[in-house]
């Protein structure tokens, strides 16, 4: 990388941008701090439960892609609201998007997850991992939990998961970017800013590495999303086909 | 952008889902 990569922001830069990052972060979320407080916090009953596991595969996997297409909107609105975003080349936001919008889902997760009960908001109520037995994935699922599990235990605040998560979104590494170096003065500025809030919030120094480790298993977690899909798609080629949403199917199948 | 042509114009629309 040269200079222009390694931006040296001002205290009043930094908070700035946290901000912004925040702002757009709070504007784009599903699920609004009001609404998660109103919530119940109420899990699926036995009866609920077996109804979900008692569904064809291909309805179980359709209603999943349903619920990530549903969320990746939200997350395109939030990276449309990142300073500096929409500046890049737009085959650069796709490549962005497409590596990084389930990853951003999967960081959103810790708003809506219980971590007493390991159960997560999902089609209206909380569910424990063997809600998703039908889909055949337990290690997907596992994997998934364990993430919530993990993040949760850092009790990130919504700047902190803001930042983290325009982080992730930024990741000048990906494959087929166009304008690497742009990417990665957007992300230096970034990963600047989230260090400069958790010393603010006086975080152990040892987050920031821990929140890196964090992308690491994202990436993991999201390569082990596609290996299932691939198998699934193997043998229901047509449920992919005719019953999954159409931007699901741009992004992780094509 | 034929390959990518919802997110392509997800990424065009001033109007967002939330605002809807």
């Amino acid at each position: 990388s040269n200079g222009d990569a390694s931006p040296t922001l001002t205290l009043a830069e930094h908070d700035h941008l946290a901000q912004i990052i925040c702002k757009s972060h709070l504007e784009t979320c599903q699920y609004l701090r009001e609404e998660l407080q109103e919530m119940s916090w109420q899990s699926f009953l036995q009866e609920e439960v077996e109804k979900y596991q008692n569904k064809p595969q291909e309805a179980m996997w359709q209603l999943c892609a349903v619920k990530i297409t549903d969320a990746v909107q939200y997350v395109v609105e939030f990276a449309k609201r990142i300073d500096g975003f929409m500046d890049l080349c737009q085959n650069d936001q796709i490549v962005l998007l497409k590596a990084g919008s389930l990853e951003v889902i999967f960081v959103r997760m810790c708003r809506v997850f219980d971590s007493q009960n390991n159960t997560v908001y999902f089609d209206g109520k909380f569910a424990s991992p063997d809600v998703f037995k039908s889909l055949g994935c337990d290690d997907l699922i596992s994997s998934v939990f364990d993430f919530g599990q993990s993040i949760c235990s850092l009790q990130l605040t919504e700047e902190e998961i803001a930042l983290f998560s325009a982080f992730v979104l930024l990741s000048a590494d990906r494959s087929w970017l166009r304008e690497k170096l742009q990417v990665e003065k957007l992300q230096r500025k970034t990963e600047s800013a989230l260090q400069h809030i958790l010393q603010k919030n006086h975080r152990d120094d040892g987050v920031l590495e821990k929140l890196r480790c964090k992308a690491s298993a994202l990436r993991a977690l999201c390569g082990l999303h596609s290996e299932k899909l691939a198998a699934f798609r193997t043998v229901y080629p047509d449920a992919v086909r005719t019953l999954f949403p159409p931007l699901y199917k741009e992004l992780f199948a094509a | 952008k034929e390959k990518h042509k919802i997110l392509h114009r997800l990424l065009q629309n001033s109007t967002s889902p939330v605002e809807l």
